[in-house]
């Protein structure tokens, strides 16, 4: 563990207690995509299937993956159940089977091992890395954003942008890469830079998080 | 370097 790991998972943690505020005190879900949450509840089902296998970590580890796992299913619920009139399928329409498919393909390829937990673990760190698309999109289909929303984003994309100085300090103290999980992240981050640069620009200005017309 | 997952990360 070092101290961009840590940051990186807190700026997780952090992005998911956003997303249940802002759900919680505005009693909606208004603009943000189901897809995209649904999306994460497969990745961490499919990464976190070794908390059944007796693979031990550490506390820290099995706390995290428990809470990833128990907030994502408790955010499609309240998005589907308790405040399912605020969600508008209408403007939530990228089509996620492009993300799962080749996610799943690529799984099939590269791999660390032709077993079913690793190519599920695969699949899930592909999946990951362009699961925020729909997010993304319906962002880019309404022009604009709730400034909480916008600092949801911005946690979770911080949090793979950490990941990448971690995997080079790992690099250097430990000596191991995990090429998956580098392109992936690498990618993972790339897709937030439009984002990033309007959210520095405007939102951290005091500004609405507005796109050009 | 030697290659492998980063099975410890979330």
């Amino acid at each position: 563990m070092n101290v961009f790991r840590l940051l990186g998972d807190l700026s997780h943690l952090a992005s998911i207690l956003i997303l249940l505020h802002k759900i919680q005190t505005t009693r909606s879900c208004r603009g943000i995509s189901f897809k995209t949450q649904a999306l994460y509840v497969v990745v961490f089902l499919t990464r976190y299937l070794d908390l059944f296998l007796g693979d031990w970590v550490s506390l820290y580890n099995t706390a995290m993956k428990l809470f990833f796992i128990g907030s994502s299913c408790y955010i499609l619920y309240l998005m589907k159940l308790r405040f399912r009139p605020t969600h508008d399928p209408a403007i939530d329409t990228f089509r996620v089977e492009y993300l799962v498919g080749p996610s799943l393909i690529l799984a099939l390829i590269f791999n660390y091992k032709y077993t079913l937990v690793e190519i599920l673990w695969a699949f899930s760190i592909y999946l990951e890395a362009v699961a925020i698309m729909p997010q993304l999109f319906m962002l880019q289909r309404t022009g604009e954003a709730e400034t909480i929303t916008t600092h949801y984003l911005a946690a979770l994309g911080a949090y793979r942008g950490l990941y990448i100085p971690n995997w080079i300090y790992r690099y250097f103290s430990d000596g191991t890469v995990d090429p998956i999980a580098v392109i992936a992240g690498l990618v993972q981050t790339g897709l937030y830079l439009d984002f990033f640069y309007v959210y520095f620009t405007r939102v951290l200005q005091g500004q609405k998080f507005e796109l050009p017309a | 370097f030697r290659v492998r997952g980063h099975k410890d990360e979330l």
